[in-house]
């Protein structure tokens, strides 16, 4: 379960408050995932009590406003990373960055199946360099995809392209780099414009270890 | 549900302590930050014994009338009664003009509890309202842990007074380690910015670990 509580001096109407909360939860907390399973308790409850000398935020299209509301973000974005970096058992945090989606939803549906792959996370848990399992996670999400088109890179490190394993692909280097504590995979599936980001972590025995006994 | 009820109180009176987990490896550097005190926002958080014997397992937060409350919460369809509860004092829009607070264990779901889980929240939310002056309506809560169990409310109800008694501007270290379950490590962070006329600070903490792929509207 995640549970988030943001307090906040500043004056702003509820509603206000709503509106800013709401569109920043989808590139935020919604944006993570650590082992695919969404809990019977998630929330988030954000308070700004008005203490502030600060005038209040009215428009939101104030410059304060914005300010705010980047602010707010930024809150949440390192509270989720957090969560994903305490992610049982978890020793790697990786971002999962999918490019040339051909809308925003396909993008979030490739993103969330490599992040959501035991496969995929198990490879990283072994510093396994797999990107045949990006393929896989890819191919199965959903997302409009052609092998043709479609890249696949970790950190600089370019592993597949054009329908095949890239003829700079090293081995070793990219084994290498898995050995990072944080890693960022990035799939570029050439059919248009849309990007996301979400954010993952291994899969380790720990995971099993926490987990198996959890009620006892 | 006597032996649900039975069984987790047995666990408690045996002194069945909580195996904590070593800290992530993944854990940021220098531990929790140090947050900017947010004015007319008090914590507190004590040992009510809700699962587990030896760690402080509800957190109190005390709202100065005049707070906004926005929120999201899981759309699980077999979400739990706090949540379900929350969603509906949101919905009636309460007016800032009284105050507000959020009361929250750890340990026990109240998930999949039938209506026990609505007569939970009444009671810890009843309470809290009750010892801090507040309408019931303005009362949040959450409940994290095992799913099934139905939680033993009386224990936190008995703790109340003692959480407001404890409430500070300076604890809120101490709630977000109160709300951690299989959590290696609290979580905090922080901004400030410039606003019209004086800074605007906003400090948030965080409990998370496992059942995370959050869905949250």
């Amino acid at each position: 379960t995640m549970l988030v509580y943001i307090f906040t001096d500043a004056t702003i109407a509820p509603a206000a408050l709503q509106k800013v909360v709401s569109r920043q939860v989808g590139d935020t907390f919604n944006a993570i995932t650590v082992d695919s399973d969404t809990s019977t308790s998630d929330a988030l409850i954000v308070a700004a009590t008005g203490k502030s000398k600060a005038a209040p935020i009215g428009d939101l299209r104030g410059k304060v406003a914005k300010a705010f509301e980047a602010a707010l973000r930024g809150v949440m974005m390192d509270l989720a990373h957090q969560v994903v970096r305490d992610g049982e058992g978890a020793t790697k945090l990786v971002e999962v960055r999918v490019e040339g989606a051909a809308d925003a939803a396909d993008a979030r549906r490739a993103a969330m199946a490599i992040a959501n792959s035991p496969l995929v996370k198990t490879a990283i848990a072994g510093e396994d360099p797999n990107w045949g399992r990006i393929v896989m996670a890819v191919g199965k999400s959903g997302a409009r995809a052609d092998r043709d088109t479609m890249s696949i890179r970790f950190g600089d490190l370019t592993l597949a392209e054009k329908g095949w394993r890239s003829p700079s692909y090293s081995e070793e280097a990219a084994a290498a780099y898995m050995k990072n504590d944080e890693l960022k995979i990035t799939v570029d599936l050439g059919l248009g414009k849309a990007a996301t980001s979400v954010w993952t972590c291994d899969l380790t025995h720990r995971y099993i270890d926490i987990n198996a006994d959890y009620r006892s | 549900v006597a032996d649900a009820v039975g069984e987790a109180a047995d666990k408690v009176a045996a002194g069945v302590k909580k195996k904590l987990n070593p800290v992530s490896p993944l854990a940021p550097k220098g531990g929790f930050p140090a947050l900017p005190r947010i004015a007319g926002a008090e914590f507190a958080a004590i040992e009510a014994g809700v699962r587990y014997a030896g760690r402080k397992d509800v957190m109190l937060v005390r709202l100065v009338p005049g707070t906004a409350i926005a929120g999201a919460f899981t759309t699980s369809a077999t979400r739990a009664a706090c949540v379900l509860d929350c969603e509906a004092k949101l919905k009636q829009r309460p007016g800032v003009r009284d105050g507000a607070a959020i009361v929250v264990n750890s340990g026990n779901a109240n998930a999949f509890t039938g209506k026990l889980g609505q007569e939970s929240v009444d009671a810890v939310t009843g309470s809290a309202a009750k010892a801090l002056g507040i309408p019931s309506g303005r009362v949040f809560s959450s409940s994290t842990g095992v799913i099934g169990e139905p939680l033993p409310h009386e224990r936190i109800v008995a703790k109340i007074d003692d959480l407001k008694a404890a409430l500070s501007e300076d604890a809120i270290e101490l709630a977000a380690r109160a709300i951690m379950t299989t959590d290696t490590f609290p979580k905090g962070a922080a901004a400030v910015i410039d606003g019209e006329g004086g800074k605007i600070k906003i400090a948030g903490i965080a409990k998370g670990s496992g059942m995370i792929a959050p869905d949250m509207a």
